[in-house]
């Protein structure tokens, strides 16, 4: 554990707070991508399956158990207890694009052969294209409530602190995980072109962020 | 530089 990773997961846990309080308190789930959060709890089932199978240590057990039953709130809460305002007109993202090539990809390319080490590369790569329904939904109505952009703000640190975590951890204790690095660049990268709107409009004030 | 398994991160 270093100062990187800490700080990543807390990024983590606030983005997903941050999204299931907004979408308690304004008893909305206007403008998420329902799909986008499905996909997250996909994430985190198929990967912390080794809950089951192996002890790392009392926080990784509390993260993990606190990640999956956030995730299953917001999944609740978008599709059960506030359906009638869930945008589905415009969370129209076609989610098997992203779900048959990860899934061939994690039967190619994993560290074993075996059923709970390709749910794993499974989820790491479900993990970095997850967000795309979000996305997609925000560059499709043109705009996002200030607060949406925050959560996806804090999604986007949590990944770029979990590169400077694996620079760190290169360097001190040589270790180097290829499929979680290759598919963390690729995921930090989907949140670029949005760093770049959250600074420039966002952060000077403005209630919504509205495309250019 | 060989990936520590089990996963330890999150």
């Amino acid at each position: 554990m270093n100062v990187f990773r800490l700080a990543g997961d807390v990024s983590h846990l606030v983005a997903i707070i941050i999204l299931l309080v907004k979408i308690w308190r304004s008893k909305s789930c206007a403008g998420i991508s329902g799909k986008s959060q499905v996909l997250f709890a996909l994430v985190f089932t198929t990967r912390y399956l080794d809950l089951f199978t192996v002890f790392i240590s009392a926080y990784n057990t509390i993260m993990k158990v606190v990640f999956l039953a956030m995730s299953y709130a917001t999944v609740y809460l978008i599709y059960m207890r506030f359906r009638n305002m869930y945008d589905s007109e415009n969370d129209t993202f076609r989610v098997e694009f992203l779900l048959v090539p990860v899934i061939g990809l994690s039967f190619l390319e994993n560290y074993a052969f075996t059923p709970l080490e390709i749910l794993w590369t499974f989820s790491i790569f479900l993990e970095a294209v997850a967000i795309m329904p979000q996305l997609f939904m925000i560059t499709k109505t043109g705009e996002a409530e200030s607060i949406t952009t925050h959560y996806l703000f804090f999604l986007g640190l949590y990944r770029a602190l979990y590169i400077a975590n694996w620079v760190w951890r290169y360097h001190t204790e040589e270790f180097f995980d290829q499929i979680a690095v290759v598919s963390g660049v690729v995921q930090t990268i989907f949140y670029c072109d949005f760093f770049y709107l959250y600074v420039t409009r966002v952060l000077r004030g403005k209630a919504k962020m509205i495309l250019p | 530089h060989a990936l520590k398994m089990p996963h330890d991160e999150l």
